[in-house]
């Protein structure tokens, strides 16, 4: 059987709430070493991957690696019903057709059960190979979804230059063109204002900014996010749940036709 | 213009 109890519930519910309009349905895989999932959208042009350490849950038991197919929307509501403070606890049989979840509030005063059923979903899994990327910048998420949002009213697409100390995020559309610059910034008083960058090439590279803006929904599931940026290749957009795992977002570019 | 890549092009199936 599966059976996995986080005390900070709020945290599946915010992972649950950033990927849910993204993609539809995906499988929930679970083995000894955690919870984990892999889904693109529906459209293909960017993937999900989430990982949760079973060190980071109170209490973790996975007798035989299970995958559990969840409609995200479905998993959503049930989530919902869990207050932020809530300690979750999922259950489920081997070969059951159910999930179960369990909310306890602090007090232990009110538990609520809630069985979501599971279904077959096909999914194609892919590998995500190592890389080492020409430039990755960490920045307060707080700061890269005002980018991307404002950035939006302007264009679809942005393009995103880094250089040795300035990551540059640039749009033209309609009615005109922004750009918006961050500079390297390591020395502040407050860590979680720290700008980052760490740079073997100069890098520039077209995105929709559509996704970036889903992707921007992980923003209370960390303080920062890390880009990685190579020439031709997917960005990784990734929030980091200290002690708990990471929830990585990949975005195919956009390329002059 | 620019066209958009699908993500199954730079990680192949496992």
């Amino acid at each position: 059987m599966f059976e996995a109890r986080i005390a900070q519930g709020g945290l599946l519910k915010k992972v649950v709430e950033a990927i849910k309009d993204l993609i539809e349905d995906a499988n929930f895989d679970c083995n000894n070493s955690g919870f984990s999932l892999q889904a693109m959208d529906s459209s293909h042009v960017s993937l999900v991957a989430l990982s949760l350490r079973a060190d980071g849950f109170e209490h973790y038991r996975c007798d035989r690696n299970v995958s559990m197919g969840m409609k995200l929307a479905n998993l959503s509501k049930i989530l919902k019903c869990a207050g932020n403070e809530d300690a979750i606890t999922m259950k489920s049989e081997d070969n059951g057709d159910t999930i179960t979840f369990m909310f306890e509030t602090p007090n232990q005063e009110r538990l609520s059960e809630f069985d979501l059923k599971l279904m077959d979903i096909d999914s194609e899994h892919l590998g995500i190979p190592e890389a080492e990327y020409d430039a990755t910048v960490k920045l307060p998420a707080g700061e890269f979804q005002r980018i991307v949002k404002d950035l939006s009213s302007i264009g679809d697409t942005v393009e995103i230059s880094v250089t040795k100390d300035a990551v540059k995020f640039g749009t033209t559309g309609d009615i005109g063109s922004a750009n918006i610059m961050c500079r390297q910034n390591k020395s502040v008083d407050k860590p979680e204002e720290s700008t980052e960058i760490d740079i073997n090439e100069p890098v520039a590279l077209t995105f929709a900014l559509r996704y970036l803006n889903s992707f921007a929904k992980a923003t209370p599931l960390s303080t920062h996010v890390v880009l990685k940026l190579s020439k031709d290749l997917p960005i990784v957009v990734e929030y980091h749940v200290p002690d708990v795992g990471r929830l990585g977002f990949y975005l195919a570019p956009k390329v002059e036709e | 213009s620019r066209g958009q890549r699908s993500i199954t092009m730079f990680f192949p199936g496992g």
